[in-house]
């Protein structure tokens, strides 16, 4: 039976230039999973940007030394699939019957879509959103998972106009995404504007009944001497009968050391 | 009197929203802003048991109490801040992002912020343009006082402006921006730092999308009571 919580998935990540490989993302996660010492396969900066990567493995320059970034081929030049990549990883998780299992990305930039032991997910478009995937029923008996991930760059990357300027060709603007990729009047344009899974990437198991986004707020009364704590949360129930929950709420100071007053 | 214990029955397949009847606490250490006071943060968990089964899930997350009012002065034009009915003088710092190719990581987040803290500033702005910082940022917030004025994603790329002009109605998915302003605020809105939401940088958003902010971040009329922290035990909600 798997611990209730979350486990990090912010190691073992391997990535690849898409149009360098030639499998698709249901044989890289069932009869031919990619490795380290395979080309074009290297570590991956995750969380992290395809640019990250690149940079962690010296394929290119960093580019925030000296004039190094302009020896980075912009993403204007080079087309969308040049910084489209697969992120590979695997994960152990071994559920008792009645648990689930979400696989988590807290952000992504832009869009992508996952191979989870050879099913596809799509992970919809946008930089500053999560997604949360119910995978339980496609997770391996013995436990041993392989994940790959295609991240795809956002829609509207943009040109650099020559003389630089603030936000280039504001195209970046179209998409949900962060703006001074294209460059400010103090930021260089980044070459990949971003692209990646740069935000924190987890499993997360519960049993049938799941906690949602809480919401902790105070009032305050008679010069701040009264205060009360309101909280609310969603809860979902993932299995086929009535859960009777018990619901606990404990708010906890710590006072010095290691003594607690509830 | 911290501690409370309920009993909910949930359908099959099915999502439900829950209040916990209010917590009552008497004279709790506040949270204050770098230089005004100790940071106090309370650790709040919530957890479910599920009957036949056991611990279900548990969550937690500490919490700062805090009163933080905003408003523009009708003799400077200036926009002033009190924190616990306390008025602040604001020492900000701009802020785009940690890292540009977004290595970001909890020692960077903390070497970062506390750096802000040492120079004696007691606000972070996160420009529109860079990212809505991520929840490891705001804890460090929380825990060395740093305010977080937090800005959605509208800068002078998205309103016309510029050579070449710019796309005039903010990004084309209207409805993509919302669903990832919504979801972003209910990423970060626990955090005792995060004094205000801004729709965009040195402009308003195209009225839809600020209409739409306006109206989901507008304070619950049930905390609207402008003279709360004066009231009488006899007002005893």
């Amino acid at each position: 039976m798997a611990e209730i919580g979350k486990t990090k998935l912010d190691s073992g990540w391997l990535a690849a230039r898409s149009t360098e490989v030639q499998l698709t993302g249901t044989q890289l996660t069932t009869t031919h999973p990619p490795t380290k010492s395979t080309a074009p396969w290297m570590e991956a900066a995750v969380p992290g940007t395809v640019l990250a990567t690149l940079v962690k493995n010296k394929v290119v320059p960093n580019p925030f030394y000296g004039l190094e970034n302009e020896a980075i081929v912009d993403i204007a030049d080079s087309g969308r699939e040049f910084y489209t990549f697969w992120f590979f990883t695997t994960f152990q998780c071994k559920l008792s019957e009645k648990q689930h299992l979400d696989l988590n990305f807290r952000a992504i930039n832009y869009a992508g879509e996952l191979y989870l032991n050879g099913h596809r997910k799509v992970l919809p478009k946008g930089m500053f959103r999560r997604h949360s995937l119910d995978v339980t029923d496609i997770l391996h008996p013995d436990g041993q998972n392989l994940l790959v991930v295609l991240i795809y760059p956002p829609d509207h990357p943009g040109r650099i106009p020559p003389e630089g300027g603030q936000g280039g060709d504001h195209e970046i603007g179209k998409d949900v995404a962060a703006q001074y990729v294209e460059g400010w009047d103090w930021m260089a344009p980044i070459r990949d504007r971003n692209t990646g899974i740069w935000d924190e990437v987890s499993i997360y198991v519960t049993g049938p009944v799941k906690i949602i986004d809480p919401h902790l707020v105070s009032s305050f009364f008679d010069n701040y001497r009264r205060v009360y704590l309101h909280a609310t949360t969603e809860f979902e129930n993932r299995s086929s009968w009535v859960a009777e929950c018990s619901l606990n709420i404990q708010v906890t100071t710590e006072l010095e050391g290691d003594v607690c007053l509830v | 009197e911290h501690l409370q214990t309920q009993q909910l029955s949930i359908h099959p397949g099915a999502r439900v929203q829950y209040t916990f009847p209010q917590l009552f606490f008497y004279k709790p250490n506040l949270w204050w802003p770098n230089g005004m006071g100790k940071q106090a943060l309370y650790n709040v968990q919530i957890s479910v048991e599920v009957k036949g089964y056991g611990k279900s899930d548990s969550w937690s997350h500490l919490f700062g109490f805090r009163k933080i009012e905003t408003y523009i002065d009708n003799a400077t034009g200036g926009r002033l801040f009190k924190v616990n009915g306390q008025p602040i003088f604001i020492r900000g710092g701009n802020w785009i992002l940690s890292d540009g190719l977004l290595r970001l990581s909890k020692e960077r987040y903390r070497t970062d912020i506390k750096f802000h803290a040492d120079m004696n500033l007691n606000m972070i702005r996160c420009w529109a343009g860079g990212l809505a910082e991520r929840p490891e940022f705001y804890h460090y917030c929380d825990i060395y006082g740093l305010l977080v004025w937090q800005e959605f994603w509208i800068t002078g790329d998205v309103d016309g402006r510029g050579i070449p002009v710019s796309n005039p109605n903010g990004p084309l998915d209207h409805d993509l921006f919302m669903l990832c302003a919504r979801d972003t605020v209910k990423l970060l809105r626990n955090h005792a730092s995060l004094a205000l939401w801004v729709g965009g940088n040195e402009q308003v958003p195209p009225k839809n999308l600020n209409d739409a902010l306006k109206n989901d971040l507008k304070l619950h009329p049930y905390f609207e009571s402008p003279n709360e922290t004066e009231n009488s035990v006899a007002d005893l909600p």
